[in-house]
């Protein structure tokens, strides 16, 4: 799946 | 990953951590919302599932899990290990008048129509009116032991710095997602009214305590 930003914050 | 998300996450870190290592020093989780933090650790399970479906950086997945152990502990030590000292008469708060609306509204406005997706979508609106069965407990016992108080303290700037984490992540890379930042001011703003008591009260050595 696409990387997606707000994923990588907690 | 800029300065204000750093600082963010180390205050979010510290206001769990300070929360946990209070109830296990004093023995006691008088004054603690046990709701609060159910819906926490559901904030948490909920968001962080993607722990098994992809991997972004080693720093990512060591806090995310250490947020999920520590909520667990916490809500262990409330319900468990210290619950003669949980003070449920004061915890009255009702979960359900917030997961059901916000469960409703995951399903209505998400990004994804996919269930990590419905899930993450879940966490956040959750998380931004989870802290309420704290705030609604303080309101009723008229106050917080000072612990609490910086607990709710270090929370509050976590959510403070995530808001200028987006004004810069806007400008500089040209990203926001409106889902987390309309979720993270309503979150944010209710905390106002406890950081101005905060500030005049608790900075000045006293004890917070609402005006009767």
């Amino acid at each position: 799946s696409k990387f997606d930003p707000s994923k990588d914050e907690l | 990953m800029n300065i204000f998300r750093l600082v963010g996450d180390l205050s979010h870190l510290l206001a769990i951590l300070l929360l946990l290592w209070k109830i296990w020093k004093t023995r006691s989780c008088a004054g603690v919302s046990g709701k609060s933090q159910i819906m926490f650790g559901l904030v948490y399970i909920t968001r962080y599932l993607d722990l098994f479906t992809n991997f972004i950086s080693i720093y990512n997945t060591t806090m995310k899990a250490i947020f999920i152990a520590v909520a667990i502990a916490t809500i262990y030590l409330i319900y468990f290990k210290f619950k003669a000292t949980y003070d449920s008469n004061h915890d009255t708060f009702r979960m359900e008048f917030l997961i059901v609306p916000v469960g409703g509204l995951a399903f209505l406005v998400n990004h994804d129509f996919t269930a990590l997706e419905i899930l993450w979508t879940f966490s956040i609106y959750l998380e931004s009116v989870a802290i309420l069965p704290q705030l609604f407990m303080i309101s009723k016992t008229g106050e917080a032991e000072t612990i609490t108080s910086h607990y709710l303290f270090a929370l509050g700037s976590y959510r403070a710095l995530y808001i200028v984490n987006w004004v810069y992540r806007y400008y500089f890379e040209g990203f926001f997602d409106l889902i987390a930042i309309v979720a993270g001011c309503v979150q944010t703003i209710l905390y106002c009214d406890f950081f101005y008591l905060y500030v005049t009260k608790v900075m000045h050595g006293k004890k917070l305590s609402l005006p009767a």
